[in-house]
C-alpha cells in the first residue's frame, strides 16, 4: 500500500508543521 | 459493553478531548474569525455565470485543486491525533485513503452558510448552481443537504473535532492489519465525543444523528469515486496530466 500512496506517505513522514 | 480492557478516567477522556480539539484548531484551514470577518459574501450572478460556462474539465480540475488542499489539512489534522502516528503505516494509509474526504464534508459544515445554502469556495459562497458545469447535480444537492443537515445541529469546535476523529478512525475499514489497535483508539475517541456531548449538556439524541451521518458520509464519498470514474472515462489525459497528484493517488 505505501507503494501505491508515496505522496501520502511522504505526508506522513513529515515532521508535523 | 463487556471490554476487557480497563475503563478510561474521566481525566483521560478530558485529555483526549483537549488534544483532539488542538488538533482540529491547528488544522482547520479556517478559523472561526477568518469566517466571521468575510461576513459570507456570495457570488455576484456574472461571476455564478463565469463558473457555469467553464468548460467540464476545467471545472472539475479546480474542484479537485480545492478538495486536494482540504484533504492535506486532514491529513495533518490525523498526524496530531493521540495514538493515530502510533498505528501502522499501512493501516494510517488506509484510514486517511478512506476517511480523508468523509472529514473534508464533515467540516464544510463550518464553512456553511445554511440559510442562502452556499459553501465557501474558491474565495466567496457558491450555491449549487456555481458547479454546474461539473455534471453532478445529483451528488452536489446531497452534499449540499449533507452540510445543512449537520449545520443543524450546531456542533461546537470540540464536538466536531470529536465527531471528525471518531469518523476518520473507522475500525471496519478494509484492508486494515491491525484492527483491534484502530478499535480501541475509536472506542476511546467515541467515549470521548459522549464526554464532550455530556459536558456541553447536549439532549440524548445528538450522538445517535451523528452515528446516522457516518452512513451518509460513506455513500457521498463512494458517489464521489463513482463520477470520477465516469469523468476519467471520458477525460483520461486531463486527470492524468492536470490532477493533483495526491488526489489521484487517494481516488485513483
Amino acid at each position: 500500500l505505501k507503494e501505491k500512496h508515496k505522496i501520502l506517505h511522504q505526508l506522513l513522514q513529515n515532521s508535523t508543521s | 459493553n463487556g471490554d476487557a480492557s480497563p475503563p478510561v478516567s474521566m481525566a483521560e477522556l478530558d485529555h483526549l478531548v483537549q488534544i483532539i480539539s488542538k488538533s482540529h484548531l491547528e488544522t482547520c484551514q479556517y478559523l472561526r474569525e477568518e469566517l466571521q470577518q468575510m461576513s459570507w459574501q456570495s457570488f455576484l450572478q456574472d461571476e455564478v455565470e463565469s463558473y457555469q460556462n467553464k468548460p467540464r474539465e476545467a471545472m472539475w480540475q479546480l474542484c479537485a485543486v480545492k478538495i486536494t488542499e482540504a484533504i492535506q489539512y486532514v491529513v495533518e489534522f490525523a498526524k496530531r491525533i493521540d495514538g493515530f502516528m502510533d498505528l501502522c503505516q499501512n493501516d494510517q494509509i488506509v484510514l486517511l485513503k478512506a476517511g480523508s474526504l468523509e472529514v473534508v464534508f464533515v467540516r464544510m459544515c463550518r464553512v456553511f452558510d445554511s440559510q442562502n445554502n452556499a459553501v465557501y469556495f474558491d474565495g466567496k459562497f457558491a450555491g449549487p448552481d456555481v458547479f454546474r458545469a461539473l455534471g453532478c447535480d445529483d451528488l452536489i444537492t446531497s452534499v449540499f443537504d449533507f452540510a445543512k443537515s449537520l449545520c443543524s445541529l450546531h456542533l461546537t469546535e470540540d464536538e466536531l473535532a470529536l465527531f471528525s476523529a471518531f469518523v476518520l478512525l473507522s475500525a471496519d475499514r478494509s484492508w486494515l492489519q491491525e484492527k483491534l489497535q484502530v478499535e480501541k483508539l475509536q472506542q476511546k475517541t467515541q467515549l470521548a465525543l459522549q464526554h464532550v456531548l455530556q459536558k456541553n449538556h447536549r439532549e440524548d439524541g445528538v450522538l445517535n444523528k451523528l452515528r446516522c451521518k457516518v452512513a451518509v458520509l460513506r455513500s457521498l464519498c463512494s458517489r464521489h469515486t463513482e463520477k470520477l470514474s465516469a469523468f476519467r472515462a471520458v477525460y483520461p489525459d486531463i486527470v492524468r496530466t492536470h490532477f493533483p497528484p495526491l488526489y489521484k493517488e487517494l481516488f485513483g
